[in-house]
C-alpha cells in the first residue's frame, strides 16, 4: 500500500509540500 | 476526571484545526455576512469574470482579506472573446487545474491535522495511509459546507465567491460537478455547527474503522471512540437546546460517503473526456481503486 501511495506516505512521513514533490 | 480529559481533547484538536486549516467557520461565515469590515470577495458569475478573477485564484499564498479588485485582466486574456467556445472550454479547464491545486494543499492540510490526532501516528503506516486515503475527500465536503450558502462558494481563502449558477453552467461534467455539494451543505449548514465541533467530527470521519483494507481496526476504533465521546460532549456543551444533534450528524457520514463515490467517478470521467486533463499524481493516488 506504502508503494501505491508514495506522495501520501512522504506526507505522513514529514511535512513537504506536495505541490513540490 | 473522564470528562475533563474529554474537554482537553476537545480542545486540543480545535487548536490543530485553527494551526492547520487557514479559513475557519466562523471567518467564512463573517466573509459571507459582510461583517468583516474589509472588502467584499470578488464575484466570479460569468466567464468574463472568471476571466478577470483567475490572478486571484491562481495567488496561492493566504490573503490577509485585503485585496483588490483586479483592475485589468492580463492581456493574453484581455485579447480573448469570452464569447469564444474553444477559449471558454480551455478557461474551464484551467479553473479546473486551479481547484486541483487548492484540492493537493487541502490533502496536506488534512494530513497534518491527522498527525495530530493523538494516537494517530502510533497506528500501522499502511493503516494511517488507507484512513487519509478514504477520508480526505470527505473532509474537503465537510470544510466546504461554511464556505457555501444556497447562492454560491467562497473559493482562493474567501478572495473570490462563486456563484452556484455559474458553476452550474460549465460545460459537463464540470457543471454538474458541485450540485451535489450545494445540496449537502445547505443542509448540513442547518445543524450550525461551531469550529469546535467541526474539529472533532473530523477527527471521527479520519478515525473511520470500516475503511476497505485497514489491517488493525481494533486501536482505531478505540481512538474513535474517545473522539465520539468528546464530540458528543461538545455538542451538549455548544448546543444545549439541539436534541439529537450528535445523532444527526453521525447521519450525515453515510451522505458523505455517496458523494464522494459520484464525485470519484465524475473525474473518471473528465480523466476520460478531456485529453489535456493533467491530474494531480497526489489525486491520482488518492482516487486509484477508491470506490
Amino acid at each position: 500500500l506504502k508503494e501505491k501511495h508514495k506522495i501520501l506516505h512522504q506526507l505522513l512521513q514529514n511535512n513537504t509540500s506536495p505541490v513540490d514533490l | 476526571p473522564e470528562a475533563a480529559d474529554l474537554r482537553a481533547l476537545s480542545r486540543h484538536l480545535y487548536e490543530a484545526y485553527l494551526k492547520n486549516f487557514p479559513l475557519t467557520k466562523a471567518k467564512a461565515r463573517a466573509i459571507l455576512s459582510g461583517k468583516t469590515g474589509d472588502k467584499a470577495p470578488f464575484v466570479i458569475h460569468d466567464m468574463k469574470s472568471l476571466m478577470e478573477g483567475e490572478q486571484i485564484i491562481n495567488c496561492r499564498q493566504i490573503p490577509c482579506q485585503e485585496h483588490q479588485q483586479p483592475q485589468q485582466p492580463p492581456a493574453a486574456f484581455a485579447a480573448v472573446g469570452h464569447a469564444d467556445c474553444n477559449m471558454s472550454g480551455e478557461l474551464e479547464l484551467r479553473f479546473f487545474n486551479s481547484c486541483q491545486s487548492r484540492s493537493v494543499e487541502a490533502v496536506r492540510e488534512v494530513t497534518e491535522f491527522a498527525k495530530s490526532i493523538p494516537g494517530f501516528v502510533n497506528l500501522d503506516l499502511n493503516d494511517q495511509v488507507t484512513l487519509l486515503k478514504y477520508g480526505v475527500i470527505e473532509i474537503m465536503i465537510i470544510m466546504m459546507a461554511p464556505l457555501m450558502n444556497k447562492d454560491g462558494t467562497l473559493i482562493s481563502y474567501g478572495q473570490i465567491f462563486m456563484t452556484r449558477e455559474f458553476l452550474k453552467s460549465l460545460r459537463k461534467p464540470f457543471g454538474e460537478m458541485m450540485e451535489p455539494k450545494f445540496e449537502f451543505s445547505v443542509k448540513f449548514n442547518t445543524l450550525e455547527l461551531d469550529d469546535n465541533d467541526m474539529a472533532l467530527f473530523l477527527a471521527v470521519i479520519i478515525l473511520s474503522g470500516d475503511r476497505p483494507g485497514l489491517l488493525n481496526v481494533k486501536p482505531i476504533e478505540c481512538l474513535q471512540e474517545t473522539v465520539l465521546h468528546s464530540l458528543e460532549l461538545q455538542l451538549k456543551i455548544s448546543h444545549p437546546d439541539s436534541l439529537q444533534l450528535f445523532a444527526k450528524l453521525l447521519q450525515k457520514m453515510t451522505d458523505l460517503r455517496q458523494i464522494v463515490t459520484n464525485h470519484v467517478h465524475s473525474i473518471q470521467l473528465l480523466k476520460k473526456r478531456e485529453v489535456d486533463m493533467f491530474l494531480h499524481p497526489l489525486l491520482q493516488e488518492i482516487m486509484k481503486d477508491l470506490y
